[in-house]
């Protein structure tokens, strides 16, 4: 939370009474209220903001504001709807609330309002989001940046998990041997809270200082208990949820080819970073895995034809070629693709690779194809029939220039996802940490399936691979509302033998697991399966028929609009309350696209602080002279 | 005149020629949101050279700050500046500097302007002094800009679309007509143009004999690397 601030500093006094951060995760579905009440000690109105991250994976669900006992609240409606009256808006050069691209994992809320003077405004936030298991655990992450100590500073979790919690950490980026002993950890079997509330004093940078200690990210990692195989299945209120990732599993071997773009558009950081990071995979690498490299620009250079075992000395060689790679030229991503394809299925027919493994592309690539095919959906359509559904193909973008949604789109069509790679410093290690997710396959061609006539509306129930330390979820709707028992089974191909697994799934009686609890949020399942079904058919509609786009594009937004979701589709419109003499001015929460953060990112990197620029060592030159 | 568009991040530059008609307009700044507009005026050769060639040059720049009720007119005679309702002159022959609410100007005698509008953007006029019984030449001035990081994105203009930077890839390195000028291919913004391996000369160091600087050097007015082509940045006014 950044809280509330002035725009202006000479102006009247802005006290920020109280910031709070409340978050109740309930079987992996968090649901996050931020609250922050401010007084305008000033003796006139000013405009006073809210500005605030959340996560990227988290939906708007509510924002509201009371000034002077009137509640503003929001309504979400459909983003071309909206738009009108936030074109309205603009063109009146009001100050339309909005959310912005902020770094990998957040985007920034912002709004401001008009406050009269020695009046109170509290701004009230809720987003929720469904937990994404990664390395064997949630997290939780809170951005805090209050201007200013704080009256009243608060961030309070709850987390409920009925397969019982296996650990729980908290940490922060800011807490110092001071700070470190605020943060109050209670974990029960099946429930944890946790609370941070520095007092005023607690939160200065030194007595009497007006900075704050207070800046960075709170995080809150926990796992759940695993004792099933087939998983946990929770039936709530007549919709069920299934998490699945069984324990003590053994690996599945996996043959990897890296497709490497070289070209002269990778040069400077990117090479440098792309070779950092593919000596630190090849440092972990299994010694089990096959693995192998296509380096290429406008021609196409396989390191050997053939994959190789991940042995000692291979891995050695291969450390020495990784260093050795070098930009220059255009780029052929089709083809260079192909090859990568061409060199599993060949290593496969000729049995050279296990029987029994994972096959996979990751292509690291900074997009913009200029040589042999290029042709975006041709390319497309190459890699997708080239593949036939055999192999995942993982599309790590670089730079802000990628053509992200390209690689978006292609990774989808073939059981993989597309990651950006940010060119900050850290970038090697975005890309050794998407490796490691991806590094060690579990079970591949999962499948869950529920008795046909027992539930509807299944979300996704087909997964091409589990990886270790993540986690599988599929929900639905239970056809018959009374139903507590039912079937469940979930076949996958293991290293050695097929996994197969049933056992039957019965309703969880909240009162008796949480008996004290008299409330905790009402439909999670429901919401937990609405935001499922919501961002399976986002996905749907970037990869499928041009049909199947448009049905699950109407899907997407009639179901953001019944559960009041801020997505890509929607807009959260909230009546903004104006000074007297001018008119009611909307503001506008959207959700941006991975598409439209990017597009931000490039405007955004124009408007660092002369401070920030300082960085650069060197300043482009743009001239124009005569001879 | 020559474009240069310097990429440290790269250490690459790229280079292109604009000419036209003598007494042209380009606009080389247009930021509608900040207000920002830079307009240069060419000038040819006295008399058409023996090889044939003409050659033009900026020699007067039009800039106006609208926010800041800023407005300057750089020529290779004078230089004048307009805020609200006061105008001032300075002249080229003087050393003088010139600190305003809105804008700093420092003239160097006989040789360059800087100037720096709050909180906007920051450039130098080089002004070439050419000795006056040239049969052919006149005197010409240099536009450099220094730092734009607050210029809004949607700034565009024949150098201001720059400063977002660009993307580009140069493959395909040939032998070209001149052997220490080889050719290439470069793809940028979705063209594929045959460049040229070249230098250009930078003169802020040294206003007399420049600095040579190696860039990629892009054919026909920079067809293919300038949005449009270069009579879409032809205005009929210097404000």
């Amino acid at each position: 939370v950044r809280s509330v601030q002035k725009r202006s500093t000479d102006t009247g006094k802005v006290e920020v009474h109280s910031v709070t951060v409340d978050c109740t995760v309930t079987s992996r579905f968090a649901h996050t209220v931020m609250t922050s009440v401010a007084l305008n000690r000033a003796n006139t109105s000013q405009e006073i903001f809210f500005d605030v991250e959340l996560p990227k994976t988290a939906f708007i669900t509510n924002f509201s504001m009371e000034i002077e006992g009137q509640v503003y609240v929001g309504e979400v409606k459909e983003k071309e709807k909206a738009k009108q009256q936030y074109e309205k808006a603009v063109s009146s050069g009001q100050t339309a609330g909005l959310v912005k691209a902020s770094g990998r994992k957040m985007e920034k809320f912002s709004v401001s309002v008009n406050v009269a003077a020695s009046s109170n405004v509290t701004f009230i936030l809720t987003y929720e989001e469904l937990l994404q298991r990664k390395m064997g655990k949630y997290e939780i992450l809170t951005r805090v940046k209050p201007k200013e100590p704080v009256q009243e500073f608060k961030i309070v979790a709850d987390i409920y998990e009925p397969q019982g919690i296996a650990f729980v950490d908290a940490h922060a980026t800011f807490l110092s041997n001071d700070l470190l002993p605020l943060v109050e950890k209670t974990v029960t079997d099946k429930k944890a809270h946790i609370s941070f509330s520095p007092t005023l004093e607690q939160q200065r940078k030194c007595p009497g200082c007006d900075g704050t200690l207070i800046d960075g990210d709170f995080l809150i990692n926990y796992d759940v208990n695993r004792a099933q195989s087939l998983g946990d299945i929770q039936v709530v209120n007549g919709y069920f949820v299934h998490f699945f990732a069984p324990p003590d599993l053994p690996r599945v071997p996996k043959n990897v080819v890296f497709v490497i773009d070289k070209s002269g558009s990778m040069g400077g950081r990117k090479i440098a970073q792309t070779r950092e990071a593919l000596l630190a995979i090849l440092n972990d690498i299994h010694e089990e895995d096959h693995f192998g490299f296509v380096e290429f620009d406008d021609k196409i250079v396989p390191w050997k034809e053939s994959l190789s075992k991940a042995t000692t000395e291979n891995v050695a060689e291969a450390i020495a070629y990784v260093k050795r790679i070098v930009d220059v030229g255009g780029t052929d991503i089709n083809a260079a693709v192909l090859k990568g394809v061409d060199m599993l299925i060949k290593d496969k027919q000729a049995n050279r690779l296990p029987e029994r493994s994972v096959d996979m592309i990751i292509l690291l690539t900074d997009g913009m194809p200029n040589s042999g095919e290029s042709h975006l959906p041709k390319i497309q359509e190459n890699v997708r029939s080239a593949i036939g559904g055999n192999m995942s193909l993982y599309c790590l973008g670089f730079g802000n220039n990628v053509d992200y949604a390209f690689l978006d789109v292609m990774s989808k069509q073939n059981n993989g996802v597309a990651r950006r790679i940010y060119e900050a410093s850290d970038a090697a290690l975005q890309l050794q940490g998407f490796y490691d997710e991806v590094a060690s396959p579990l079970l591949s061609e999962v499948d869950l399936r529920y008795p046909d006539n027992t539930v509807e509306f299944v979300t996704t129930n087909h997964f091409s691979q589990l990886f270790n330390g993540s986690e599988i979820v599929v929900a639905g709707r239970l056809a018959d509302n009374d139903l507590d028992n039912f079937l469940v089974e979930v076949y996958g191909q293991g290293p050695e033998e097929d996994f197969q697994v049933q056992g039957q799934a019965s309703a969880i009686n909240w009162n008796v697991v949480y008996p004290d609890e008299e409330y905790i949020f009402g439909d999670f399942t429901e919401r937990l399966w609405a935001y499922l079904t919501i961002q399976q058919l986002l996905e749907k509609s970037k990869t499928g028929s041009s049909d199947e786009k448009g049905n699950a594009t109407a899907k997407a937004l009639d179901m953001s609009l019944r559960y009041s979701f801020v997505t890509p589709l929607t807009s959260m419109v909230v009546i903004k309350p104006e000074t007297e003499d001018s008119t009611e001015a909307p503001l506008i929460a959207n959700k941006l696209t991975e598409e439209q953060r990017q597009q931000a990112e490039r405007v955004s990197y124009r408007y660092h602080s002369p401070q920030q620029r300082t960085h650069y060592q060197a300043t482009p030159t743009y001239f124009v002279d005569g001879d | 005149p020559h474009f240069m568009i310097e990429l440290p991040d790269r250490n690459d530059s790229l280079c292109f020629n604009i000419n036209d008609k003598p007494g042209t307009i380009f606009t080389l700044v247009r930021d509608t949101e900040t207000g920002i507009l830079v307009n240069g005026q060419i000038i040819g050769d006295k008399k058409i050279p023996p090889n044939g060639r003409i050659n033009t040059y900026f020699w007067r720049f039009g800039i106006i700050h609208q926010a800041l009720g800023v407005r300057l007119e750089v020529s290779t005679r004078d230089i004048s500046v307009f805020q609200d309702s006061n105008r001032a002159k300075l002249l080229w022959s003087d050393s003088a500097s010139l600190k305003a609410p809105n804008v700093d100007l420092v003239v160097s005698k006989d040789r360059s302007l800087t100037v720096t509008l709050k909180d906007s953007v920051k450039f130098v006029i080089l002004l070439h002094k050419v000795w006056k019984k040239h049969p052919y030449h006149q005197d010409y001035l240099g536009f450099y800009t220094l730092d734009t990081h607050l210029l809004s994105p949607s700034v565009h203009g024949l150098l201001g679309q720059f400063y977002h930077g660009i993307d580009y890839e140069v493959t395909d390195l040939r032998p070209g007509e001149v052997l220490e000028k080889p050719d290439a291919t470069m793809f940028v913004k979705g063209h594929q143009l045959n460049v040229t391996r070249g230098w250009q000369r930078d003169f802020r160091r040294d206003v007399k004999n420049g600095e040579n600087i190696p860039c990629w050097f892009i054919h026909n007015n920079g067809t293919g690397l300038i949005d449009g082509d270069e009579r879409d940045y032809i205005v009929s006014g210097l404000f």
